[in-house]
């Protein structure tokens, strides 16, 4: 038996739509930690990552160790039913193959129930250690989403490099380059506003775009985006689910023929 | 332009 109660509804809404694009279907595992999920992309470039904690959840009910396969355009579809001030509900049964979302309306005048078939996904699993990262940058998620927008516009790859003057991203395309460089910025009014470069060496990565764009639609979710890169690694974009988790985004580099 | 590398060159199968 499954049950997990989560009042900001709006929260597992905005999840979906952050990653229906990227990945078509995947398994959503439940354990005592919380209700997590971690998928690739269809040609395996992109990786997504996410914990929704245990205690985040108003009411958390997991009797045994459980993983649910979903398609996430239908989940996400179901999940476009629910208002957003609703109280989102996931229920489920031992050994069952359905999933059942149920919408409770703020005063409890309304209570929908979406019952959504169950499938069988044969999904690798990565095992991600832990890195040190050679730079690390933090800027107003709404920021890194204009900026690769704006990129995407010229270029399909964007070098992000991070050195003392800060962080750079470019792109070359057919019309001509573009160049974006931002420097730390701490003393700002408001943190969320805040531009912090943590750099224990200078570091340069090229990305396709189009992945970038793609990850960007997880803004909703926090005013902070987190940019990890290491030369030898992909980078790491995470979005923090306030007081529940986080969103993580890994994306493999590519590099010079 | 350049090659992209795949996320399970990097990343091992658990």
């Amino acid at each position: 038996m499954l049950e997990l109660r989560l009042l900001q509804g709006s929260l597992l809404k905005k999840v979906l739509e952050s990653i229906k694009d990227l990945v078509t279907e995947a398994n959503f595992d439940c354990s005592a930690t919380g209700f997590s999920l971690q998928a690739m992309d269809s040609s395996h470039v992109a990786l997504v990552a996410l914990l929704l904690r245990s205690e985040g959840f108003e009411h958390f009910r997991c009797d045994r160790n459980i993983s649910m396969g979903m398609k996430l355009v239908n989940m996400a579809m179901m999940l476009k039913c629910a208002g957003n001030d609703d109280i989102i509900t996931i229920k489920a049964d031992d050994g069952g193959d359905t999933v059942t979302f149920m919408f409770e309306s703020p005063n409890q005048d309304k209570i929908a129930d979406f019952e959504m078939k169950l499938m069988n996904i044969d999904s690798e699993h990565l095992g991600i250690p832990e890195a040190e990262y050679q730079a690390i940058v933090r800027m107003p998620s709404s920021e890194f989403a204009r900026i690769c927008k704006d990129l995407s516009t010229i270029g399909d790859t964007v070098i992000i490099s991070v050195t003392k003057e800060g962080v750079k991203f470019s792109t070359k395309g057919d019309i001509g380059t573009a160049n974006i460089v931002c420097r730390q910025n701490a003393t700002v009014d408001k943190p969320e506003d805040a531009i912090i470069i943590e750099m224990k060496e200078p570091v340069s990565l090229t990305f396709a775009l189009r992945y970038m764009n793609s990850f960007t639609k997880a803004t909703p979710l926090a005013n902070i985006v987190t940019i990890s890169l290491s030369s030898e690694l992909p980078v790491v974009v995470e979005y923090k689910i306030a007081e529940m988790g986080y969103i993580r985004f890994y994306l493999a580099p590519k590099i010079e023929e | 332009r350049g090659i992209q590398l795949s996320i399970t060159e990097f990343y091992r199968s658990t």
